[in-house]
């Protein structure tokens, strides 16, 4: 069944939108099936304090090993490719060299999380994926086909990510990830 | 309605917050 939407507690500071915390880890065998099936919601949250409850006792990005994802999407969005929200979207994808993720998704949340982006309602959710050779960021957005909005947003994680200056950001359509079926 | 902005600063406050915990 599904559980109950989350709610600030007293005293605790409200979210503009509820969050869902994700994790995923690949497995090895079945890659078509995987995905979704590997995808396991670690709580949801609707205030800042709740964040934090979550967020303390999960590992830090660079203390993740393997093939592991964290994505913190909108309550009732999946974070994946085909999910309503997500269909006709896209993603900015950044690529760090190791070491750098812990501190450039901790700063890409809080700029999601405190509404930093203002593109209104475009946002679903961002991931951070830790790989073998470099881990990836990335924020996706509800609309691919809005240059504006996808510029906004770019220009806003450039400021808040405060990344090198030579730092490449690249931009995909979700429907040429399932074109290719090979985002990263 | 009016949207709730946080500025990074003050959410890395509410971090130490006893309700944070």
């Amino acid at each position: 069944p599904p559980r109950p939407p989350p709610k600030p507690g007293p005293g605790e500071h409200p979210l503009q939108y509820n969050y869902g915390f994700w994790y995923s880890r690949k497995s090895q065998g079945n890659k078509s099936a995987s995905y979704d099936a590997n995808l396991k919601l670690i709580g949801t949250f609707a205030s800042v304090e709740q964040f934090w409850r979550h967020y303390c006792h999960i590992a830090r990005p660079s203390d993740l090993n393997g093939h592991t994802d964290y994505h913190l999407f909108k309550e009732g969005i999946r974070p994946m490719w085909e999910d309503s929200a997500n269909k006709n979207g896209g993603k900015w994808i950044i690529r760090l060299k190791k070491g750098l993720a812990s501190r450039c998704w901790e700063n890409l949340i809080m700029a999601m999380l405190g509404e930093q982006f203002m593109v209104g309602e475009e946002i679903c959710g961002a991931v951070i994926s830790i790989r073998y050779a470099e881990d990836i960021l990335s924020l996706w957005n509800r609309t691919a086909n809005d240059g504006v909005t996808t510029a906004r947003i770019r220009d806003t994680l450039k400021r808040v990510l405060n990344l090198p200056p030579n730092t490449v950001m690249e931009y995909k359509t979700h429907v040429d990830s399932i074109k290719d079926n090979s985002s990263f | 309605g009016s949207r709730i902005f946080y500025e990074r600063n003050f959410l890395m406050q509410c971090r130490n917050s006893p309700l944070a915990k």
